[in-house]
């Protein structure tokens, strides 16, 4: 799979561009969360494409706000 | 749409055209 950048990504419409972010991030979530995976992916897209892209590079930061998705889906699941 | 919908997050599907919160009934 070819790596994501932001020119790639600025070329393609809006929810396209969250498609392919969704379909890079959805792997490494899956990795973390097989069960959650597709609810986290859908609470992350709602970020900016370029966070979206930092993460994709950096596991700290990706794990970082998958653990905090986790926290308020849990809260808001228990409302 | 609000973040109190019980259907929220949408859920991402690989393979599946991203709507996004367009995915959550009113």
């Amino acid at each position: 799979q070819e790596p994501l950048d932001a020119t790639m990504l600025a070329s393609a419409p809006l929810m396209d561009q969250k498609q392919l972010l969704g379909e890079r991030l959805y792997p490494l979530i899956q990795a973390y969360h097989p069960n959650l995976a597709g609810k986290i992916t859908g609470m992350l897209l709602e970020m900016d494409n370029t966070e979206l892209l930092h993460m994709l590079e950096s596991p700290e930061s990706l794990h970082a706000k998958v653990d905090e998705a986790i926290a308020v889906l849990k809260a808001h699941q228990a409302k | 749409s609000n973040g109190n919908n019980i259907n929220w997050p949408p859920e991402f599907c690989p393979g599946v055209p991203w709507k996004g919160l367009q995915n959550i009934d009113p």
